[in-house]
């Protein structure tokens, strides 16, 4: 008993100001947290390891919109986890507040991390639409440990009652902007950001053109649903996955377009991989019988390496490679260097305020059809680049120049990063 | 292990799903709404009144303070705010429901509700 002593429900805030606007306040300063399901409090209503998928998977939502990440951990001392969990009945693993069998009181969680479900409750699956939701119960209930209170705002988790998970379970708009008022959004830099362009057919034979936008860092990538603010539920994904062929940690992304060509490229270091966007894998060997990878000093004769990044301007037909604070211009149909580059990046991208600049070693520049501009991507920031329908409202911005940089976060919201651990 | 003594364990009672008390009376809502941080200050527990007492029906602030949290609880479920204890307001308490309270200030509600040990003063030790 002892133990849960100074376990009460969550005290006076410690922050007053989070109990002004009742958001809750923050419960942890640290990044990574660890959990357990208990080994002496295990369900006998669902396989163990179903339980700790579950419970795998709960954390990982959260861990999707939040900076955390949650690392199940079967090996420090008991102590030692952040996050522990534990089924009970009636009066369980020593927790003063006891439970009242199946029906009304179905877990509690505490503010130093136990959480407990009552044992006799008719705990499901997710697939699952008898019972209770282990998976809502499990995500509410870690929502407390993080400090967050109770709602009775309709469609957040955190609703004091339990109401039956719809076909698609997932944490809203206002439920993730709830949490990162206690931990902050998602920053970080990216390997690169593209816009895939996928023709297809219409029913009556037309071509019809979308895009998927794609953000790739380290081993790992996200789908962004632009029309939904935010990325794709259960991103990010491991390239490997997604990109068959597609080595890890890139440079940049290419897509060369023109009315006799369609190819896409992706750059690390010296080299560079030709993507089959029709098999969904990299080429070994295009139809010229060119095997892949390739040096780039092979395919892009005067372009150097490895890069920081490059985007391709479709109606000029060129391809601007970054390379520190130089900018090449690589004509696509005469296959070199433009006479007049490199140049500075100050020159081509010339600032539309002083002193707000990337100036050089760029992550990305990114051409986004869904808000029609080019961004330059550089640490958590970007640089709107200013295009025609500014021109009209600014004569005087330079053409090709950049507005004042703003936060990525801003634009592109919840890119979060989730526990390596939890990207298999 | 639990006992059995079939060699296919058939013997193994399912444990009975205990069930909840359904809260069906001015004493288990009170304790409800004390629960789950919806009174004030401690309801008092009124035994359950037997006939007219001699000084006349019970007054002040526990008749008053007990419908103003049934009227609290009332409103935030969309329930008509008569802070009378009706059936859909029972209906509601009686919901399957997360057992953190839902309101503040936590430790009053807490400190007074059965089983649960008494308010720690001051910041929580971090040790757990």
């Amino acid at each position: 008993p002892k133990r849960f002593l100074h376990m009460l429900p969550p005290g006076p805030p410690q922050q007053p100001e989070a109990a002004s606007h009742g958001g809750g306040s923050r419960a942890f300063s640290k990044k990574t947290l660890t959990w357990r399901l208990v080994g002496e409090a295990y369900s006998s209503q669902l396989p163990v390891d179903e339980q700790r998928f579950i419970f795998r998977l709960a954390f990982r939502m959260w861990s999707e919109v939040t900076p955390l990440h949650f690392q199940e951990d079967l090996g420090a001392r008991g102590a030692a986890v952040d996050i522990k969990l534990g089924f009970g009945r009636g009066r369980h693993l020593g927790c003063p507040r006891v439970f009242d069998g199946s029906g009304q009181e179905f877990a509690h969680a505490w503010r130093l991390g136990d959480i407990h479900f009552d044992d006799d409750e008719h705990f499901t699956a997710p697939s699952s639409d008898a019972g209770l939701s282990l998976l809502k119960v499990a995500v509410h209930e870690i929502g407390h440990v993080l400090g967050l209170p109770h709602t009775y705002r309709t469609g957040s988790v955190m609703q004091p009652n339990y109401t039956p998970q719809g076909p698609a379970f997932e944490l809203d708009w206002s439920d993730r902007k709830a949490i990162q008022k206690l931990y902050g959004v998602c920053e970080g830099s990216f390997d690169t950001a593209f816009d895939w362009v996928r023709k297809a057919r219409g029913r009556h034979g037309e071509v019809t053109v979308s895009f998927s936008t794609y953000f790739f860092r380290n081993s790992w990538y996200w789908l962004y649903e632009n029309r939904n603010n935010r990325t794709r539920y259960g991103d990010p994904i491991q390239i490997l996955t997604g990109w068959r062929g597609v080595p890890t940690h890139v440079d940049a992304f290419v897509h060369i377009w023109t009315w006799r060509r369609d190819e896409r490229y992706f750059f690390k270091g010296h080299q560079y991989w030709r993507y089959d966007s029709d098999k969904d894998q990299a080429h070994t060997e295009d139809e010229q019988g060119r095997r892949y990878p390739r040096p780039i000093s092979e395919g892009f004769p005067g372009i150097p390496s490895p890069l920081d990044t490059a985007f391709y301007e479709r109606r000029k037909q060129l391809v601007y490679f970054f390379k520190a604070s130089s900018v090449f211009a690589f004509d696509v149909n005469r296959n070199r260097v433009l006479e007049s580059y490199p140049k500075k990046m100050t020159e081509v991208f010339p600032g539309v305020e002083p002193r707000n600049h990337p100036l050089r070693s760029i992550d990305s520049a990114y051409y986004s059809y869904a808000h029609k501009s080019l961004f330059l991507l550089k640490g958590s920031s970007y640089w709107r680049v200013v295009n025609d329908r500014d021109q009209p409202r600014g004569p005087w911005l330079p053409p090709n120049g950049l507005f004042p940089k703003r936060s990525i976060s801003e634009k592109w919201f919840d890119v979060c990063d989730v526990h390596t651990s939890t990207l298999r | 292990e639990t006992l059995f003594h079939s060699r296919d364990r058939s013997d193994l009672e399912p444990t009975p799903l205990r069930r909840a008390k359904p809260i069906a009376d001015l004493h288990a809502a009170q304790r409800f709404l004390s629960k789950y941080g919806w009174a004030e200050g401690p309801l008092r527990m009124e035994a359950a009144p037997r006939g007219p007492s001699p000084e006349g029906p019970p007054q002040g602030p526990s008749g008053a303070a007990l419908a103003a949290a049934v009227r609290r609880f009332q409103k935030v479920n969309a329930l008509p705010a008569s802070g009378k204890l009706d059936l859909a307001t029972l209906a509601t308490m009686n919901r399957p429901r997360c057992g953190v309270p839902d309101t503040r200030p936590l430790l009053q509600a807490a400190a007074t509700s059965p089983g649960t040990p008494p308010a720690v003063p001051g910041p929580l030790p971090r040790a757990r």
